[in-house]
């Protein structure tokens, strides 16, 4: 086999997806957020410093992104439908792998549950196998917060001692154990692989080791810059971030619909909880990376390292998702290639160790590429097809509802070669 | 320019005014779309009519509309929209 490539002539895939994160990480320049596991990879790969969603919501963005059609093709706008019966027939990006012979897996949140992927991660036509998901999701929304009265609540900031919720763990911890299972099931195969990784965190509540608080004194967490609803946005720009209102923490606050605000005193705690969360979320990263790269698949694996989509901090007066502010679509973006944007690693080499955030000496310095290109999710997909050397699927007509297989974006991998990146 | 590299996003409301379905109408509740295209310069976003039955916008009819320039505005916070200086622009992009 050629050097990098499995025995099929194929790169393996390794697709990272994350809930809610925005560009709020150290490889993007954040001064604050420790990400030290993620900005490693950003530094042996492509970052994409302008990569937007299609919709600022879990299951029209995956959807879009997954089979490479605009919400308006998939005609799913809410969490309502299932694209297969609503609009079309569409191939995803799984399937297509799978039908390539790729052996195709899901941990966690990687399509959106429930009927927007017809109760089954839309399995068997997009995976191998069942996809699993972490036997904890169950306690997210529960009262699993301990409240200054000692009682438990379904807090929005809910730092947790790991040892004291329910099964003693989180779902994020479980799917990072069940990814590097996978990954030690599939290290000696022939047939190339497909594993989709989807973490919960940062996404809404906040509930995550208590520990990651330490890396965010509470006296360098900063207001959002422009916390304030601009004077000439239109009203039906705003969305009122209902999904914390529900919250027992927030309710407790009163605050008035639907402009709020927030006391500042808790826009603090929330800033603060979601950089916990990211760094949390960076440390499950970290360990599947360093499994990879243990397990000497890190020369013919192709990595890419994404989010739905962004969630606003305070910006405009909105803390939530549900708009189309920059800070709601535009996510991080990482595409690792083994060859183009990173040498090939020679024996004994390290690629992806990690990296403990508690035991940082001093900041990395990221010398990764990256590119300020205009890219969109719906590129995904033909990309990876082009890098992983499948037939990029043809650009689809319109209408394109009767066209099983077709993409409304384009690849971008001509971008991750060192000369196109800066 | 006809190569400047775009990306499109669209988020679906209810109503004008922020209601309690605001932030996830249901499709059958969807009254408006706001479409938006983006280059590194600007953001331009119409929200205009939207029929949930048979999934057509009326681009004829529109509900608001947001411009930033994102060279001295890369926060969003100055919608130019309505800024007579940028009518111009505003027809182009529409």
């Amino acid at each position: 086999a050629p050097i990098g490539r499995s025995v099929s002539g194929h790169m393996n895939v390794l697709f990272i997806v994350i809930d809610d994160l925005r560009t709020t990480l150290g490889c993007y320049e954040d001064p604050l957020v420790k990400s030290p596991n993620i900005d490693q990879l950003a530094s042996r790969s492509t970052r994409f410093q302008n990569a937007f969603a299609q919709q600022a919501l879990c299951a029209p963005s995956r959807t879009s992104f997954l089979t490479s059609r605009r919400p308006d093709t998939t005609r799913l706008y809410d969490v309502g439908s299932y694209w297969r019966n609503h609009a079309g027939n569409y191939s995803t990006l799984p399937q297509y792998f799978k039908m390539n012979g790729y052996t195709t897996m899901s941990v966690g949140k990687v399509f959106h549950p429930g009927i927007a992927s017809n109760h089954s991660d839309d399995y068997p036509y997009s995976w191998s196998m069942v996809p699993y998901h972490p036997s904890t999701e169950e306690y997210e929304n529960r009262k699993t917060c301990k409240g200054k009265d000692g009682q438990l609540h379904a807090n929005l900031v809910c730092p947790v001692n790991v040892t004291e919720v329910p099964e003693g763990t989180l779902p994020d911890i479980q799917s990072t154990e069940e990814a590097i299972r996978l990954l030690k099931s599939v290290q000696n195969s022939t047939e190339p692989f497909f594993l989709a990784v989807g973490y919960h965190k940062p996404h809404i509540p906040f509930r995550y080791p208590q520990e990651f608080l330490k890396l965010y004194p509470m006296e360098n967490i900063t207001l959002a810059p422009d916390p304030d609803i601009p004077k000439r946005l239109p009203s039906v720009a705003y969305n009122p971030w209902t999904d914390i209102r529900k919250r027992e923490d927030v309710q407790a606050l009163n605050i008035s619909f639907p402009y709020g605000p927030i006391p500042k005193e808790f826009q603090l705690l929330i800033r603060q909880s979601y950089f916990a969360s990211v760094s949390y979320m960076d440390s499950q990263v970290g360990k599947v990376l360093s499994s990879l790269d243990a397990l000497g698949l890190a020369n013919n694996t192709i990595v890419v390292f994404t989010s739905d989509h962004g969630w606003s901090l305070g910006e405009h007066g909105e803390w939530a998702k549900y708009s189309n502010f920059d800070v709601a679509t535009k996510v991080p973006l990482l595409m690792y290639v083994p060859g183009l944007t990173s040498s090939f690693l020679k024996a004994g080499e390290q690629r992806f160790p990690f990296i403990d955030p508690f035991h940082l000496p001093q900041r990395q310095i990221n010398r990764g590429l990256k590119t300020n290109i205009v890219v969109e999710l719906v590129d995904l997909f033909p990309t990876l097809c082009e890098l992983a050397g499948l037939a990029v699927p043809q650009a689809c007509p319109e209408p394109s509802f009767d066209v099983e297989l077709c993409t409304q974006g384009k690849s971008i991998a001509k971008l991750l070669h060192p000369d196109a990146a800066v | 320019q006809d190569n400047e590299a775009i990306a499109y996003s669209q988020y679906p409301r209810p109503a004008d005014l922020p209601q309690e379905n605001s932030d996830l109408p249901e499709l059958e509740d969807i009254k408006v779309m706001g479409y938006s295209i983006r280059s590194s310069n600007y953001r331009y976003t119409l929200w205009v009519a939207f029929n949930p039955s048979n999934f057509t916008s009326d681009f004829q009819n529109v509900h608001g509309g947001e411009l930033y320039l994102l060279q001295s505005d890369p926060r969003e916070d100055n919608n130019l929209y309505s800024n007579h200086t940028f009518a111009d622009v505003n027809k182009t992009l529409f």
